[in-house]
């Protein structure tokens, strides 16, 4: 069994929901927030048997997009408001970011 | 140590909750959402000590009860509005799903 | 790579996310609750090389502080209503509880 990490952006979230469902592959959805831009992203939670692995990362890549965002520097960095005004800057925020971790035991009570 | 990470039905929450505390077990709670039925549930996440993991696990399978939810289908599947309208159908939903994990380090500052 | 998971109080969220972004850090908030406070508390879930875990350590050790917090024990335990008015308590909370998990992959999408 493996647990995957997916944290993806929000709007990708109800695609990602419905080709879970769609793959019967079961899964736990959290709010959370990325600690840079500070906007609203969505981490799942999957527990798998190893051999559905590759198929759970397929289908987490095909339903995440990669878009830019555009975001205010003086909110980032805390000493930017003594610089002065700046420009907003465009930033790139990827489709999902996945960890694979190992577990050692699955209960179903 | 381990890191048990158990999703249980929001109606369960609070009674693991008082079991944890009578037990003097150290847990986190994070509000959560089934993937298939969207609804709301709730994740723990407890780091113990080998030797107490069978107690925790006997622990949340005492707290955590079977239920079943009536559930829209055309709420889980994409294509299902175009079916037209489909009887509700009734889903069980289990107690508890929980994944022990390996902790390489704990640490309290 | 290690998944680092560390809980701290509310109050340190902020600074802890400041000093993530300026060290370059990558990390994930998420709204949690202390299971015996029941208040809220802030997880954060960090992804990092193996080389930098030293670093986020002693990041997160130096941006989270111990407080002590009053208690009103009838919260905590399901007995306490029958056995009368008890005086609040004041209980020690720490800065953070760290856990250090192995990580198999880390995927971009
Ligand atoms: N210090 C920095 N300097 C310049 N640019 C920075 C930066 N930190 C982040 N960014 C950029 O901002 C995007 C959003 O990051 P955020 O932390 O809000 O939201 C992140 C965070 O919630 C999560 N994430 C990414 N890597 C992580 C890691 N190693 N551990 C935990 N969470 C991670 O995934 C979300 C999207 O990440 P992604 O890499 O696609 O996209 C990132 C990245 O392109
Ligand atoms: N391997 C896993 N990884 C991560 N999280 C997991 C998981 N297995 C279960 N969960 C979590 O536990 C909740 C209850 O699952 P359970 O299997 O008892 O109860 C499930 C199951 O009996 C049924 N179900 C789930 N997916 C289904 C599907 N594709 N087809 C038919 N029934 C499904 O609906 C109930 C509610 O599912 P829902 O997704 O809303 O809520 C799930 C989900 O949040
Ligand atoms: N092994 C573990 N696994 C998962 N999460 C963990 C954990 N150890 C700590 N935490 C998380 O960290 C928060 C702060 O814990 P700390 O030990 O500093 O500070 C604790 C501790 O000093 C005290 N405390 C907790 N449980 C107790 C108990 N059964 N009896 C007496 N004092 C307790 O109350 C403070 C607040 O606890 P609370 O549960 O509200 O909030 C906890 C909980 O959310």
């Amino acid at each position: 069994m493996k647990l995957i990490i997916a944290i993806v952006q929000d709007k990708d979230a109800n695609e990602l929901s419905n080709a879970f469902i769609e793959a019967n592959i079961r899964a736990t959805k959290i709010s959370s927030n990325g600690g840079f831009l500070r906007s609203g992203n969505t981490t799942f939670i999957i527990g798998i048997a190893d051999e559905r692995k590759t198929e759970v990362l397929s289908i987490i890549k095909g339903a995440s997009k990669s878009r830019s965002q555009m975001m205010n520097p003086s909110f980032t960095s805390p000493t930017a408001l003594e610089d002065g005004f700046q420009e907003p800057i465009r930033v790139q925020v990827g489709g999902a970011t996945v960890f694979v971790l190992p577990i050692e035991e699955i209960h179903h009570f």
